[in-house]
C-alpha cells in the first residue's frame, strides 16, 4: 500500500480525506487495541488531517494519541454508567 | 444533542464510507 500524501488528500473532499486516513489508521490502532479500534479510530478522525498524516508516520505520536483517546473513552463510559445508575 | 452522546464516539469500520458524527446523530 503506497503512503498517503498531502497531495493525495488535498484532491479529495473532507469526508473522503478522513475515510482515507481512517483506512490507514485502523489497522495500526487495531494492533494496539483490537476491541476498541473502531471507536478509537472514530475519535482520532476528529483531529486535523495534517496531524493524522504525521501520526501515520510516527508510531510514538500515534501511540500517545491512542492512549489519550482510550482515557477519554473510559471516562466517557464511566460517566454514562454513573448517569444510568441515577 | 438530546442525549445521543450515548453512542459517541462514532465507529470507523474499514470499507464503510466515513460519515463522522452523522453516523450517530442523523
Amino acid at each position: 500500500q503506497e503512503p498517503l500524501t498531502v497531495s493525495m488528500l488535498a484532491s479529495a473532499p473532507l469526508q473522503e480525506q478522513k475515510h482515507m486516513l481512517g483506512e490507514r489508521l485502523f489497522p495500526l490502532i487495531e494492533a494496539i487495541h483490537p476491541t476498541l479500534a473502531a471507536k478509537i479510530t472514530g475519535m482520532l478522525l476528529e483531529i486535523d488531517a495534517s496531524e493524522l498524516l504525521h501520526m501515520l508516520e510516527s508510531p510514538e505520536s500515534l501511540g500517545s494519541k491512542v492512549d489519550e483517546a482510550v482515557a477519554v473513552l473510559q471516562a466517557h463510559y464511566a460517566e454514562e454508567a454513573a448517569q444510568k445508575a441515577k | 444533542s438530546n442525549g445521543s452522546s450515548i453512542n459517541w464516539p462514532p465507529e470507523f469500520h474499514p470499507g464503510v464510507p466515513w460519515k463522522g458524527l452523522q453516523n450517530i446523530d442523523p
